[in-house]
This record gives C-alpha cells, structure tokens and sequence, in this order.
C-alpha cells in the first residue's frame, strides 16, 4: 500500500506544470523514505531530478517500493482539476497498474477522485557524482526566468559567465547582442531577492537558452533558484520544493565544436 | 561555432 497525503496540493500542480512540457513520462519511484523521480528529456540533452521527503508529507505509508510509471500530460490534466486550496492524496496498491488520486476541498465540502492508468517503462538512470562547483548562484527565480525570457529574444544560446563580483548572462544574434549582468546583494535584509555568488574559480559555460526556458517553468515553486556551474560538467538549476525536497534541472553545456 | 552536448557523455547510465 502506497498513500501520500500534501495538505497543500498546490505544490503537486507546481510541479508537474514546471516539468510536463519537457518530459512525456517517468517513473515515480516510491519508497518509505519518500518519492523521486529521475528522467532525461527525449533528446537526452537534460535531465529532470526530483527528491520528495516522506517527512514533507502530512501523511506518508509506503509498505513496499513501487515504480510508478507516469504519462506527465494526462498526470497533469488530472491535476489541474483540483482547486488550489485543495488537500491532494496519491494511492497505489501493491502491484496496482493504476494510481488514484483525491483532492479534498480545505473545508472537506468536496471531494474529488480520479484514477490514472499506469504505464510500463524502461528508463535508463544515470549515475551523477557528487561534485564540488566552481560556482554556485543563488538569486530570485523570477529574475532568471525574465532574464532567460529576455536574452532569447537575440538569440539561441546564453553565456553565463560568473566570477565573485557577480553574474554576467549575455546573447548575441543577428539582431545584435545583449549583456545582464547581476551583482552580489551587498545587504541581505530580503532573502527571498539576494544575489549570492559562491566562487571557487571563475566560470564561463555556454547553455541552449529553449532548455533555460523550460526550466524556468517551476518558478511558482520557489522564490529562489541555485545555479550550479563547473567547467565541462552540466549546469544544475535548482528549485526548492517547500519543506519536501528539491527539483533539479541538468543541462549539458554547448561545447566548442 | 558550438554544438549542444547530451547528458549521457557527461554521467553514465548505472
């Protein structure tokens, strides 16, 4: 038996918004110590990794793992049928080739059920290493979205360029070029709007700003996201999940041809 | 010029 109660089930709608349009399905792999999901787009350029602590949960039973495999347009038509304010509840039986969920109304008025059939997946995971950054960003998830939405209006790619006095981010097309360049915070009275730069060594990588784009779809999440960049390895793009875990987004970086 | 690198080159498949 597999039960998974979010008293703020808007944080499920979060999620499969910021992740249905770059992924077609994955594997929901549900174990006592919580849900997680890992997941290369088609085109096997970037890599969607999820981490959702029972602890995070108002309600969490899972008597033995279970691999949920998931078609993410149909999970997440179900899941904009509930409200915002609803309690969201996810069901599987052992070896249940389909998955229920229940959306409760916060004043218990109304309550919704619906069940979603499972699908067979082989998926290939992949082993990341745990690696110490050259540099690790941290700055409002609404000013990398505006900035990754801005910078594709001259071109393909971003250049992130990050040294300790900042952040560069710079595009250039045939339009002309365009250079964003962000400061640490000097106070951080307001957390939630800090700049902060960790650096070990100045980086410069280049990135497809289409994925960026993807990625700034979990905005809503957080208020924060974390850049994580080292020369050659794929950038992180991280947004914390309330109290349950994380998103992480892993892009391979454009290489000299 | 660059060429877009593809997430298997970087971490294996385990």
């Amino acid at each position: 038996m597999f039960e998974a109660r979010l008293v703020q089930g808007s944080l499920w709608k979060k999620l499969l918004e910021s992740i249905k349009d770059l992924l077609n399905e994955a594997i929901f792999d549900c174990s006592s110590t919580g849900i997680t999901l890992q997941a290369m787009d088609s085109s096997h350029v970037s890599l969607v990794s999820i981490s959702m602590n029972s602890d995070g949960f108002d309600t969490y039973r899972c008597d033995r793992n279970l691999s949920m495999g998931i078609h993410l347009p149909s999970l997440s038509k179900i899941m904009k049928c509930a409200g915002n304010d609803d309690i969201i509840t996810m069901k599987a039986t052992d070896d249940a080739d389909t998955v229920s969920l229940v959306f409760e109304s916060q004043n218990n008025e109304k309550v919704s059920d619906y069940e979603m059939k499972l699908i067979d997946l082989d998926t290939e995971h992949l082993g990341i290493p745990e690696t110490e950054y050259s540099c690790v960003v941290k700055m409002p998830s609404s000013e990398f979205q505006r900035i990754c939405r801005d910078l594709s209006q001259l071109g393909d790619s971003v250049v992130i360029a990050c040294t300790k006095e900042g952040v560069k981010f710079s595009a250039s097309g045939e339009l002309g070029t365009g250079n964003i360049k962000l400061c640490q915070s000097a106070s951080t009275d307001k957390e939630e709007e800090a700049v902060v730069v960790d650096m070990n060594e100045a980086v410069c990588l280049t990135f497809a700003l289409r994925y960026l784009n993807f990625f700034a779809k979990a905005t809503p999440l957080s208020a924060q996201v974390q850049l994580s960049m080292s020369k050659d390895v794929p950038l992180v793009v991280e947004y914390k999940i309330s109290e349950l875990g994380f998103l992480r987004f892993y892009l391979a970086p454009k290489i000299e041809d | 010029g660059t060429m877009q690198g593809r997430m298997d080159s970087f971490f294996s498949i385990v």
